[in-house]
């Protein structure tokens, strides 16, 4: 068992034992610096961890999540290298060191842990939550379709047997309330992204609507911004552009519901595959992946900085 | 534990609406038990379907029954992941 988080392995994937675990050493090992919070329980009563990167009391706070969508393994991975990375790069890094010195950063790892934990025990194939729904033999809800905001719209189903069914009512998933609640509760969130996997895009608001949102130059422009700094490093080809135009209509999606709460810097990635593995991308691509990936979060979290509201 | 033996991985590339109709209505069959890793949506984007062993044969010729261009992605799912298994294993102490 890694006895530190430098002996960890970042270029496999992990158990939700073991990453739980490697949020515990890294919080041990910087405790100055990291904080663990737990904003709820899963509906299988799995805690809901939050790592806390902060460096001073009462600052605004940028929110990164992972793993939403339980089978999609390279973006919990993901997670765990920017961990890593961020207590790396804290105090060597300028730009990173000044966005900490600002603003915290919430970066939940494993944000559907039932479903997870079902991907490595039972089924690998398993994207949904795992509550089940009365009067159906099909378990789950997508949470990526259970948000109100054009809740139960036509960008989502409304068949507990579907992959994007959107649950009975909007925020039904403990796993979404509670990010709802601890939003909420913030109150001064001021970038939101949620990372998914995969067909690699950088998408924002709206899913449910062709109405452009009122920050969609800006939005657009910054989008463009970090899908050039993230092909700096691998050459991996990006699409951007706001959900409905780029993908599809998407209903009850994570990143509207942000927005409308007011957090202007609401994206949502879709990580590699480059379209031969999916979502069994194989782990050796685990680091070049986050590494990317990681060049355009920074470039919104500096942009995030530099342009207060 | 769910197994994926002889389990495809079809990328499907659709040359019109007519086609991505097709997709979406074979997508409602739910006998078939396929999983659209990426969904009929438009044109440009192609169509990724998880397509179990017993399906196969039924999806491949409603594909070239309907002159859809595809090819296979992942010939086996259940070797990608004992592959993903033995890596996971081999990083365990």
């Amino acid at each position: 068992i890694p006895r530190t988080t430098d002996e960890f392995d970042y270029s496999n994937y992990h158990d939700l034992n073991t990453i739980y675990s490697f949020m515990d050493m890294l919080v041990a090992e910087h405790s100055d610096l990291v904080s663990k919070i737990v904003i709820g329980q899963s509906y299988e009563g799995r805690p809901l961890n939050v790592l806390k990167f902060s460096t001073g009391a009462n600052h605004p706070g940028i929110w990164i999540d992972t793993g939403i969508h339980s089978r999609e393994w390279v973006t919990q991975a993901s997670g765990i290298w920017f961990a890593k990375k961020i207590v790396n790069d804290y105090g060597r890094d300028p730009i990173l060191t000044d966005i900490l010195n600002n603003y915290d950063i919430f970066l939940e790892i494993v944000t559907n842990p039932d479903g997870f934990d079902y991907t490595h025990t039972s089924d690998r194939m398993w994207r949904k939550t795992r509550k089940p729904n009365p009067g159906s033999s099909c378990v789950g809800v997508d949470p990526n379709r259970n948000w109100d905001t054009s809740f139960g719209g036509p960008g989502a189903s409304s068949n507990p047997c579907s992959q994007t069914y959107h649950g009975p009512s909007a925020h039904s998933e403990p796993e979404v309330k509670a990010i709802v609640d601890f939003v909420k509760s913030h109150g001064n969130l001021k970038a939101f992204m949620s990372i998914h996997s995969y067909s690699q895009m950088l998408l924002y608001p709206y899913g449910y609507t062709h109405t452009p949102a009122k920050d969609q130059a800006e939005l657009h422009e910054l989008a463009r911004k970090a899908i050039t700094e993230l092909q700096s490093l691998y050459n991996t080809g990006y699409t951007f552009g706001s959900i409905i135009t780029t993908i599809y209509q998407a209903d009850g999606v994570t990143v509207d519901w942000t927005y409308e709460q007011g957090i202007k810097y609401s994206y949502t990635f879709e990580l590699r595959d480059t379209g031969r593995h999916g979502f069994l991308l194989p782990a050796n691509q685990i680091i070049p992946t986050a590494e990317e990936t990681w060049l355009a979060l920074m470039a919104i979290m500096e942009h995030t900085k530099n342009n207060p509201y | 534990k769910e197994t994926f033996e002889g389990h495809q991985v079809l990328r499907i590339t659709a040359k019109d609406e007519a086609q991505i109709t097709l997709l979406k209505e074979i997508s409602q069959q739910v006998h078939l038990g396929l999983d659209f890793w990426r969904e009929p949506i438009r044109e440009s984007l192609p169509v990724d379907v998880c397509v179990p062993f017993n399906s196969l044969q039924a999806v491949r010729a409603f594909l070239a029954y309907n002159h859809f261009e595809y090819c296979v992605m992942i010939e086996d799912v259940q070797a990608l992941l004992d592959e993903e298994q033995r890596q996971m294993l081999k990083s365990r102490p």
